[in-house]
């Protein structure tokens, strides 16, 4: 393998990693499929759209925050991250967490209608547009869209999604050399088995290429969070959940 | 690791 990491262990890190996604996915791959053609009826999308900005703001949050908790333990179980210091395990979270839940959500997008699975059912873009963010939901929307299209597996999703969170592109940590190692040891099978998948040699090269697009995601939601604030600073403080505020607050 | 109260007492819950 290469850089002294022998195929064995790579593939022993590919197996714990993808074992820790598929137990801290909120829905499997089945829950998905059979869902795939249930879309919200014109009457549920006009119930979305009439409500009032804070309170749809608020429902996101809430299930934002849910889906960070997943990421949580999924960060928990990969071999190697409970073994770096205290303050990186929070870092690469804090930092990263909003990330793999974008990752993860391509696997509940359906690219052929453009919908998302949002409370039980699939819909469009405008059931989020009394959010009054098009902007952030269109992105999030596309980069949807350019993920379906690299036809992951579900291996090939939890490897990235563990690259994306155990990256040394956080400012701050600690011990950048020790996640630099299981970063590194993360790519290399990720690369192993989108070769063994893929007849596109520049998979991997695409996939990587959305890294970018993720961390302007990030920064845009932030943005957007800071202006609602502003116009509903009670809604925040009182009604929003506790870690959605550590985290982006 | 104040500022991180929540995020901090989740990392040390023991994985059910």
């Amino acid at each position: 393998g290469p850089n002294n990491v022998s195929m064995g262990e790579l593939d022993r890190i590919a197996q714990n990693i993808i074992k820790s996604h598929l137990e801290t996915c909120q829905y499997t791959t089945e829950e998905l499929q059979q869902l795939a053609w249930q879309t919200h009826s014109y009457e549920e999308v006009k119930m979305f759209q009439g409500k009032p900005r804070d309170v749809l703001w608020q429902q996101c949050a809430i299930q934002i925050t849910h889906a960070i908790q997943y990421v949580v333990e999924f960060a928990k179980r990969i071999s190697g991250f409970m073994e770096l210091c205290q303050n990186d395990q929070i870092l690469l979270l804090k930092s990263g967490c909003l990330e793999v839940v974008l990752v993860r959500m391509c696997r509940a997008f359906n690219p052929l209608n453009n919908t998302v699975l949002f409370e039980g059912k699939y819909g469009g873009m405008q059931m989020f547009k009394a959010l009054g963010c098009d902007d952030l939901v269109s992105a999030v929307f596309d980069f949807a869209k350019s993920l379906c299209a690299l036809q992951l597996t579900e291996e090939e999703i939890a490897l990235f999604s563990a690259a994306v969170l155990i990256s040394t592109d956080r400012p701050w940590l600690m011990e950048p050399r020790k996640v630099q190692k299981l970063q590194e040891k993360i790519y290399f099978a990720l690369q192993h088995i989108m070769q063994k998948n893929h007849m596109d040699e520049d998979a991997l090269a695409k996939l990587i290429s959305r890294i970018p697009t993720l961390s302007a995601l990030c920064t845009l939601h932030t943005e957007e969070l800071q202006a609602f604030q502003q116009l509903h600073p009670e809604t925040v403080n009182v009604l929003f959940p506790p870690l959605y505020k550590e985290l982006f607050n | 690791k104040e500022k991180h109260k929540i995020l901090h007492q989740l990392l040390q819950n023991s994985t059910s």
